[in-house]
């Protein structure tokens, strides 16, 4: 995917 | 999503909602910092600007507006609602927002991954709630006497930190791109916060006694 890491959490 | 992600947000989804079922079915804030729930409405507010721009998933979506949702819901109860806000203890709560909020803001300007505004405002959400505890911590030690609602929603905040820390290693074994120093030194900082009161909550558990912490 091309989320940032840690954007995908809440 | 790995168990641990799932778990830890279960955590925090139940801690809240302890919460807001303690405050709506008693009519009673009691022990609880309207400082730390305003910092926390704080933090899902700049934490979730991407809610409208940026789709990750379903999931992602309806779990931020619940967080934001309830967040604004707690504070509304104990500062506007008739029989609530009379349970509310402002004398004990005394900590400063600003003590909290202006280092964490700082931080965030010089400290950050990319320096636009959404970046800058997501890495200030990740230091606030890193310390946005703080004030329900020291209203917990001062008051001594803690119901149970009040000491299951803190232990809750404390096992969603442990297991997002677990989340983390994880990833950072399964993905090899995950690597966020920000959100790992924060996280830490947040858990750690929690161990004394942990060490306290398991005694009193153990014990079978009242949780209560040492003045």
């Amino acid at each position: 995917t091309t989320t940032e890491p840690g954007k995908d959490e809440l | 999503m790995n168990i641990f992600r799932l778990a830890g947000d279960m955590t925090h989804l139940f801690s809240v909602l302890v919460l807001l079922l303690k405050i709506h079915t008693i009519k009673s804030c009691a022990g609880i910092s309207l400082k730390t729930q305003e910092l926390y409405a704080l933090v899902f507010t700049t934490r979730y600007l991407d809610i409208f721009t940026d789709f990750i998933s379903l999931y992602n979506t309806v779990m931020k507006l619940i967080f934001l949702g309830s967040s604004f819901s707690i504070v509304w109860y104990i500062r506007r609602h008739k029989i609530v806000r009379r349970s509310y203890d402002k004398d004990q709560d005394t900590f400063r927002h600003y003590f909290l909020v202006i280092p964490c803001l700082v931080l965030a300007v010089f400290i950050n991954h990319k320096f636009t505004f959404k970046e800058v405002m997501w890495t200030f959400s990740l230091y606030l709630e890193a310390v946005a505890i703080l004030p329900q911590l020291v209203l917990l030690q001062r008051t001594r006497n803690i119901d149970n609602l009040t000491g299951q929603y803190v232990f809750l905040l404390g096992a969603y930190r442990a297991l997002y820390i677990l989340n983390w290693i994880y990833r950072h074994f399964t993905e090899p791109h995950y690597v966020h120093w920000i959100t790992w030194i924060a996280g830490v900082v947040q858990t750690l916060l929690y161990a004394d009161f942990f060490y306290y909550y398991f005694q009193s558990w153990k014990n079978n006694e009242k949780l209560q912490l040492p003045a």
